[in-house]
Parts: structure tokens; C-alpha cells; sequence
């Protein structure tokens, strides 16, 4: 699935 | 948080402190772009956003914080405290060319149609391309100080580092996140020429001069 929604990076 | 992206957010720190160092030391910002640190300010602003809304560890905070702070700080330094050493006649890349397309893209290709996440997503765009003023200053006037040449390669390594980060969150945690991906890539891309050059000039000792 597309997960790009965490964003948790910077 | 693997070794790549670690290594990847060093360096990214470390371009921006040896920018900020560059200039304070020398009272001088010749030979830097003003347009991209503008361009970096509002890419730190719109992604970071998030420091309101979510909060995922001191860490990520402590690093947004400054890298906000000191992209403000950069601007300000060319645009006001270092003005008359700033050189303008050599930073005319065309800015519009760069936000108006990346922000017609963050509308139409997104993650979520919210006003944080399509600002999040213009960030990514934006600092794919952020760069470009500065790349074509240096081409322009077909050479940069050896500083500036160490500031680009940290600045550029920081996004290659996380295409390897990507891999490994892919591998390790069944994670990816397209749109970062590919302007990841973009990004890097951009870099490649600069790359080359700063691996055959720089590294011997050389200033990094273009050809005529």
C-alpha cells in the first residue's frame, strides 16, 4: 500500500 | 530511523551550517545564490508546518526547528545584513518558472486533497528544483569557492542518502511514499554534473572552474 502519508522524515 | 537516513540528515545540517559559517565568517555572500536560500526558506516553511499539529519525536522536532531557523537566517543575512556583497546581477534565474509549476503539480498530484498535505507535497516539489538558481549562477559565472562547492556536494549527498533510506524503509518496513521518491530522484539528478565535478576537481585540490 501507499503510506506516504506518515510524514515522519524530514 | 536506519543509517542512511541519519547520515543523510547530517549532512543536510551540515550543508547548512557550513553556508551560514561561509558567510558569517567572511561578512560575504558572493558567489551564493540568494533565489534558492528564498526557495529553501519556503520549502522549510510550508513542510514544517506539521510542527503545530503532530509531534513525532524530539529529535524531528529539534532538527525542523532548525532548519527553519536557519534558512531565515541565510536570507536574512543575504538580503539585509550582507546586502552589499550580495551578487545579484549573476542570480537571475527566474523563480516564478520554478513555484508556479511545482504548485500547480501539489494540486493535482497528492496524497490527500488537505490544505497541509498539498502544502506538504509543494515542499517536496519546490526542493527538488530549489537548487537550480544556484546551479545556474555557478554556470554562469563558471566557477565557485571551494566552500561553496563543499556546501553544494553535502547539500546534494543529503537527498541521495535518502533514496537509499527509501530502499531500505521499502525492504525493512514494507514503507514508501511515491511522491518523495520521485522528487528524490529529481533531485538528485540535478546534482549529478555537480557531482562529477567536484569529485575530479575538488577532491585534487582544485577550484571548481567550468570551461568557457
Amino acid at each position: 500500500s501507499v503510506n506516504g502519508l506518515k510524514h515522519d522524515e524530514l | 530511523m536506519n543509517i542512511f537516513r541519519f547520515l543523510g540528515d547530517i549532512s543536510h545540517l551540515s550543508a547548512i551550517i557550513i553556508l551560514l559559517l561561509k558567510i558569517w565568517k567572511s561578512r560575504s555572500c558572493a558567489g551564493i545564490s540568494g533565489k534558492s536560500q528564498l526557495l529553501f526558506a519556503i520549502v522549510f516553511t510550508t513542510r514544517y508546518l506539521d510542527l503545530f499539529t503532530n509531534f513525532i519525536s524530539f529529535y524531528n522536532t529539534s532538527m525542523k526547528v532548525v532548519y527553519v531557523a536557519s534558512s531565515y537566517a541565510t536570507v536574512w543575512m543575504i538580503y539585509s545584513k550582507f546586502k552589499a556583497t550580495y551578487d545579484g546581477n549573476h542570480d537571475t534565474f527566474r523563480v516564478e518558472f520554478l513555484i508556479v509549476p511545482t504548485a500547480i503539480l501539489s494540486f493535482l498530484v497528492n496524497h490527500d486533497f488537505t490544505p497541509l498535505e498539498i502544502l506538504w507535497t509543494f515542499s517536496i516539489y519546490l526542493e527538488s528544483v530549489a537548487i537550480l538558481p544556484q546551479l545556474f549562477m555557478v554556470s554562469k559565472t563558471g566557477e565557485a569557492e571551494t566552500i561553496t562547492s563543499h556546501y553544494l556536494f553535502a547539500l546534494g549527498i543529503y537527498r541521495t542518502l535518502y533514496l537509499f533510506n527509501w530502499i531500505w524503509r521499502y525492504q525493512f518496513e514494507e514503507f514508501f511514499d511515491l511522491i518523495a521518491i520521485v522528487a528524490g530522484l529529481v533531485q538528485t539528478v540535478l546534482y549529478c554534473d555537480f557531482f562529477y565535478l567536484y569529485i575530479t576537481k575538488v577532491l585534487k585540490g582544485k577550484k571548481l572552474s567550468l570551461p568557457a
